[in-house]
């Protein structure tokens, strides 16, 4: 491996990246899904944590430009030069640019290159390494078309980010261990039904529970969405439009199936909500009515699905309209006419028509234990 | 057969091209200076093909050219 002369790398673990612009030839959210799983590579094996903004300067700025595009290395059409980018630094120092004159792909075909790969590549650089002369390392100059599926990192290429940003040390490779399934204190973020089964998501974990298995399956949130970062607030389905939300702070993304939907993230104040609401406690559809509640703090809206738009007559007090179940609600789902709330390790199940407290249980009730 | 000379002098100023962006390789504009920039710009094959691993020879042959048109990342691979 090499780094670039004086070793410039970040002097600080929390690194911003800014997707400027689009490559007409792929999908955003698969551009959006490449980019954050190349980010990923890097901060398995460093300390360093990735965050996406949407607006303003961020450290590194990546953009898809053809020809001249305002630095002193123009690009030269199809084929030659793919991309580059700078080492660390102020200014177009970090920022990636990919040529678009190439034919930019989701996975690993000879008509084109793939994405990822390349931007992991260029990554390296934003992050301060340099060419590496080792065949099959990341850092190799030369594009290699390979297998992206569970793609790992050659060991020069962890040398030589180790050598800059030394190895993980609070954050262990793999995410903190998932709590335990039948730890009678569990506690939801969120959760939501998805086409007949409930995910239930703590932290960076999801787990399954499928009407068609008795086993609960354990996922990591990117395992199903890379480009989504777990801690999710609160989760519903749609299920006329086979479409998944899911709120993060003040930002809110849908997805159908695995895909993210382009466009998103989007700020909740889109859906109605009035600025001083800065997250979203909860949330749950009603799909007989059509109408969706938020919870937030002790309130909650009615959101109607059809006319995309708030309903009159709220907030309203959640104490007032579901009693029996307290003032504040972690996550909330709705399944065979009943909602379920949850708040700490309990879960309350109520008829939706009488909103009738029916029976007070364990969160984790639903993982036969 | 041997490569027909127009062909060779692009090969060539391919090569320039590439050594320039990626093994500052810097060519002494004036005539004067011809014999020099030959040793210089073998000097510099040398180095590339030493990065990739290629027989070093100093010479632009086959493999040295293919291997420079294969689609790269644009940044220099040595850099001063």
């Amino acid at each position: 491996y090499s780094t670039f002369p004086y070793s410039p790398k970040w002097k600080k673990e929390d690194v911003t990246y800014r997707i400027l612009n689009y490559t007409p030839d792929m999908l955003q959210a698969d551009v959006e899904e490449a980019i954050a799983k190349a980010f990923q590579l890097w901060s398995s094996v460093t300390p360093l944590r990735f965050t996406r903004v949407y607006s303003g300067q961020a450290d590194i700025m990546i953009s898809f430009a053809a020809g001249f595009h305002g630095d002193f290395y123009s690009f030269d059409g199809p084929g030659g030069t793919l991309a580059h980018a700078y080492p660390p630094g102020s200014g177009i120092g970090g920022d990636a640019h990919f040529d678009e004159d190439e034919n930019w792909t989701k996975f690993t075909t000879y008509s084109g290159y793939n994405l990822f790969l390349v931007a992991a590549h260029e990554l390296g650089h934003s992050l301060g390494l340099g060419h590496s002369n080792v065949f099959g390392a990341l850092m190799y100059p030369i594009y290699m078309a390979k297998d992206t599926r569970d793609y790992q990192l050659h060991q020069d290429d962890i040398d030589g980010i180790q050598a800059l940003y030394e190895p993980t040390r609070t954050t262990p490779s793999k995410p903190p261990p998932r709590p335990e399934d039948c730890d009678p204190h569990l506690t939801f973020d969120a959760i939501t039904t998805l086409r007949g089964e409930t995910l239930f998501f703590k932290g960076s974990y999801v787990w399954r529970k499928s009407p068609y298995f008795s086993e609960i399956e354990h996922d990591t949130i990117s395992s199903f969405w890379p480009s989504l970062i777990g801690g999710f607030d609160a989760a519903y389905e749609v299920d006329k439009t086979d479409r998944v939300l899911f709120f993060k702070d003040d930002q809110y993304w849908a997805v159908s199936g695995y895909s993210i939907e382009s466009g998103f993230p989007k700020p909740i104040q889109s859906l109605g909500f009035p600025t001083s609401v800065r997250k979203v406690d909860a949330a749950v559809h009603d799909h007989n009515t059509k109408k969706t509640n938020f919870f937030v703090g002790n309130k909650y809206w009615s959101f109607n699905e059809n006319t995309q738009s708030m309903e009159r007559g709220y907030p309203r007090k959640i104490a007032a309209d579901f009693r029996g179940i307290g003032h504040t609600i972690d996550a909330a789902f709705q399944k065979n006419g009943y909602f379920y709330f949850f708040r700490g390790s309990n879960q309350y199940q109520v008829d939706i028509k009488k909103r009738k407290l029916i029976r007070t249980m364990k969160s984790n009730s639903w993982f036969n234990c | 057969f041997p490569a027909v000379p127009e062909k060779k002098e692009e090969d060539t100023q391919f090569a320039k091209k590439y050594l320039e962006s990626f093994y500052d390789f810097k060519e002494e504009k004036s005539s004067l200076f011809k014999a020099k920039n030959l040793n210089h710009m073998a000097d510099k094959i040398r180095e590339m093909q030493s990065f990739f691993g290629l027989e070093v020879t100093g010479e632009l042959n086959r493999k040295t050219l293919d291997m420079m048109k294969q689609p790269r990342c644009g940044i220099p691979d040595v850099r001063s």
